[in-house]
């Protein structure tokens, strides 16, 4: 069973 | 004041529908080296940027930096009243409420306004680093749409196996197993870059909106690597791009 991630765990906040 | 000339309004309407099945709204980030883009879908799954340098356009001035904030549908809306030739000028003053979008046929003889109610988005921008892809694919725009296409009608979740001598794609559904392998051609359209073997799942549907960037595009080139998100992106004449981000899916 896999899990969807989120984009904004990736990329940082400017 | 903010203006900008585009010779075909064709162009203007391939970006708006390669965007519009992702995000409802959006911003346009204007400055003096172009217009850029940054928007997530609602989802947080997916992110997109665009960026259109000043070369892209045959009229370019922007005296201060501004933040547009468009409807999609309403944009599309404004461009079906516009034919593919017309040359079109979007502008804005300073401190605008309204877009304006001005389209003039190629004969010159018809010419049009729109003005197009601007949105206070409130929008985070993230700061996407320089990654070195360990897998780099080039291939035909129109094969990878209809691979995602074809994946997608056997499962949700598409897993894509970047190696040394070919990319597979494998969706494992109900139905049955799809499995489609490319190799490098002798021709050159199809290319792998590949320093790392990767293997990742993605959900096929986020795949498929991004292949509405076909139409902009005879080449996509994807980008892979551990633990980072997939890059699928179209150039957009020799001025700029579509980027999809896709956050990959991890085992639970």
């Amino acid at each position: 069973q896999s899990k969807q991630t989120s984009i904004a765990s990736y990329f940082s906040k400017v | 004041m903010f203006e900008a000339r585009l010779g075909s309004t064709l162009l203007l309407k391939k970006i708006v529908d390669a965007l519009r099945d992702m995000l409802n709204q959006t911003t346009l980030d204007c400055s003096d080296s172009g217009i850029q883009l940054q928007s997530m879908d609602n989802s947080h799954v997916s992110l997109v940027a665009l960026s259109l340098q000043v070369d892209c356009f045959e009229k370019y001035r922007c005296d201060k930096n501004v933040s547009l904030g468009v409807d999609l549908k309403s944009l599309a809306k404004v461009l079906k009243c516009a034919s593919g030739d017309d040359a079109v000028t979007i502008s804005a003053p300073d401190k605008a409420d309204k877009l304006g979008l001005s389209f003039e046929s190629l004969n010159k003889e018809r010419f049009a306004d729109y003005e197009l109610r601007l949105l206070n988005l409130d929008q985070e921008h993230l700061g996407i680093p320089d990654t070195d892809y360990s897998c780099v694919v080039h291939m035909p725009a129109t094969e990878f749409a209809r691979i995602c296409r074809d994946m997608t009608t056997f499962s949700e979740s598409v897993t894509i196996v970047c190696s040394k001598d070919s990319i597979k794609f494998t969706a494992n559904g109900e139905m049955g197993t799809a499995n489609i392998k490319l190799t490098e051609t002798s021709k050159g359209d199809v290319s792998l870059q590949v320093d790392d073997p990767v293997t990742q799942s993605f959900a096929g549907r986020y795949l498929n909106t991004f292949t509405r960037a076909t139409p902009l595009s005879e080449r996509v080139k994807i980008g892979m690597a551990a633990d980072v998100p997939l890059l699928v992106e179209y150039p957009i004449e020799d001025f700029g791009y579509i980027r999809y981000y896709l956050a990959p899916k991890v085992d639970d």
